[in-house]
């Protein structure tokens, strides 16, 4: 654990005299270690070092009995500030909301629009299966719409983008307040299916558009949610496989880069694993 | 003198960013670049230029010679694909067959994923599409008990490959672990051999995760080869390298996009080049 090994560093020093801004510069070497460790972007750990240097050098480090715990504290809070002091949810608006979900293949999107359909079951939602490429993409929001007793959209042989008005008809005469669209993964550096999501989301208009990503998101993280968010401007980022024991730190480099919320978590493969973010939780698991 | 001792410094700096943004983790980085401090002395390089190449021939040494597959060779060889939830285990079942369909191979798939809503017509598409058969039960139904009937049919039709896909499973679950044992006793109890080749696919965009995945499915299932996918993205992969060296294990493929075609042969010196691009 961080703590652990500051401390280990800490007590070598011990009797050396009072403690110099060297030894805790020496000592954030461990806690960048920690946080490239825990996966987060290079880059970003070298400025988030530099800003919590300022804040490590100060007394109450050099003159605490116990300076690796106080070094822990000042990077576990700034963590917690950086990746959003409260809890940010997915906004309604009515009288309709539309919620446009994007992201990596494989990164839990399906998955992610049924857990949101139940969240929000009482906004009566209709869900959209957008993904007409993978093999049995719309068989498998179907099966989830049908596990909730939730209505799946599709049009056969329809382009995503060319779907929206029909969905987008039967949600007004059917009572619908919430539309959930689901989109086929995609690279961020394939140009054929990023101009495809950005007509997907100039035909549909979202009020909220959401990146669904793997939280086990390597140094690739940031240019991953950099390119969605330049496109797209997303409104927040869902992070998924949280039940996993990967660090998180995809969280703070995609939060810094693109400036927007992560708004929830997915904690498991059941409809019902989702929930909201919680950045002291997070910061503590990068921390670990 | 002291002018380029600095500059070596600052460019052994610069080597560390490349190899930790490209996912080989700072651990590992450290140890390559220990390795390649000692190597410089004994090659007495001069410049930034071949101190790269140095450091490009070190790591391709990482991952040179792998061992043999592992074919049975009175029976069909039968494949087990396991990984976490999306890396892409379904869609490269479906590029292997095609790889072992061209090399004239008799090809048969088993749907062993009976949890994941559509996971089993997700396959039954991609068999219909190569034109192999492929053993399925119900959703719902028991993975091992798939899996048993699968081997048998194997046998019975006298196929040259089984590859059988298996459900997405977080490593840190006990209870999906502990399927995927069960899983590897049913097809034993058919075939002793089997399986002849346990391949664990990760994500080209996975960070040190990759590492404890590896680990436990090496410890629990004896993994014996990886699959990289996902390598058409901007992530260099190089968790793979990392796991491919502490644990031993070959990486067989590169997955490089989602059609059919999109499997080549793992090749270290184009994985290395790649990373220093
Ligand atoms: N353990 C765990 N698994 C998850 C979570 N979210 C999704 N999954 C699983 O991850 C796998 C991929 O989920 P999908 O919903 O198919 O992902 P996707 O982004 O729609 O995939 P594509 O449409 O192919 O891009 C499935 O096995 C899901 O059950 C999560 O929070 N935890
Ligand atoms: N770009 C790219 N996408 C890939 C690659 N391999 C698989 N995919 C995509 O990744 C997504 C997930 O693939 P699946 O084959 O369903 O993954 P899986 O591991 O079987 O998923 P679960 O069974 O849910 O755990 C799909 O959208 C695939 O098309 C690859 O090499 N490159
Ligand atoms: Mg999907
Ligand atoms: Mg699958």
């Amino acid at each position: 654990r961080l703590g652990d090994k500051l401390q280990h560093v800490f007590k070598k020093l011990k009797g050396e005299g009072a403690l110099t801004e060297k030894n805790v510069v020496d000592a954030l070497r461990e806690v960048r270690l920690a946080l490239l460790e825990a996966d987060v972007n290079f880059q970003v750990v070298k400025e988030f070092i530099a800003r919590v240097k300022e804040k490590a050098i100060g007394q109450e480090v050099l003159r605490s009995i116990s300076p690796g715990q106080q070094i822990v504290k000042v990077v576990h809070d700034e963590l917690v500030v950086t990746l959003g002091r409260k809890t940010s949810e997915i906004s309604l608006t009515p009288p309709m909301t539309r919620i446009l979900v994007c992201g990596l293949q494989g990164s839990g999107k399906t998955t992610t629009v049924a857990k949101l359909a139940r969240k929000l079951k009482s906004e009566n939602p209709l869900l959209v299966a957008g993904d007409i490429y993978r093999p049995a993409a719309v068989t498998q929001l179907k099966v989830l719409g049908k596990q909730l007793d939730i209505p799946v959209f599709h049009e056969p042989d329809a382009k995503p983008e060319k779907m929206i008005r029909s969905a987008v008809g039967m949600a007004r005469d059917n009572g619908h307040k919430l539309i959930i669209m689901d989109t086929a993964g995609r690279l961020h550096v394939d140009p054929d299916m990023m101009a495809e999501l950005t007509r997907v989301k100039e035909a549909f208009k979202p009020t909220e558009t959401l990146l669904v990503a793997d939280a086990m998101t390597g140094q690739d993280a940031v240019r991953i949610a950099v390119e969605f968010d330049k496109l797209l401007d997303v409104d927040g980022i869902i992070l998924t496989k949280l039940d996993g024991d990967a660090r998180g730190g995809a969280a703070l480099s995609m939060r810094i880069v693109t400036g927007k919320p992560i708004k929830m978590i997915g904690v498991g493969e059941k409809i019902t694993d989702l929930e909201v973010f919680h950045p002291d939780r997070i910061a503590s698991r990068i921390l670990d | 003198f002291t002018r380029s001792r600095k500059l070596d410094e600052e460019m052994f700096e610069q080597l560390e960013e490349i190899l930790i943004e490209s996912d080989i983790g700072p651990r590992m980085s450290g140890r390559i670049l220990g390795d390649l401090r000692t190597a410089v002395k004994t090659n007495k390089v001069s410049d930034s230029a071949g101190l790269k190449a140095l450091l490009q021939a070190e790591m391709i040494k990482l991952l040179k010679s792998p061992p043999a597959w592992n074919h049975n060779s009175d029976g069909p060889t039968i494949i087990l694909i396991i990984g976490i939830n999306g890396v892409g285990k379904t869609t490269t079942i479906a590029k292997l067959a095609n790889h072992f369909l061209k090399q004239k191979k008799k090809v048969l798939l088993a749907a062993g994923d009976t949890f994941r809503a559509a996971a089993i017509d997700q396959l039954k598409i991609w068999a219909e599409r190569l034109g192999v058969d492929c053993i399925a039960h119900q959703d719902g139904s028991d993975a091992a008990a798939v899996c048993f009937d699968a081997v048998t049919a194997a046998k019975a039709r006298q196929v040259d490959i089984l590859i059988i896909d298996t459900a997405g499973r977080l490593h840190t679950k006990a209870h999906l672990v502990e399927e995927l044992k069960k899983i590897k006793r049913s097809i034993q109890k058919v075939e002793e051999g089997a399986p002849h080749e346990t391949l664990l696919v990760l994500d080209a965009t996975t960070g040190q995760n990759g590492l404890l995945q590896a680990q436990v499915f090496y410890r629990e299932v004896d993994t014996s080869g990886l699959i990289l996918t996902k390598m058409d993205g901007t992530a260099k992969g190089g968790v793979a390298l990392t796991v491919s060296n502490e644990l031993s294990l070959p990486i067989r493929f590169i997955g490089l996009g989602e059609k059919i075609d999109d499997l080549t042969d793992f090749n270290p010196r184009e994985f290395i080049t790649a990373l220093f691009e």
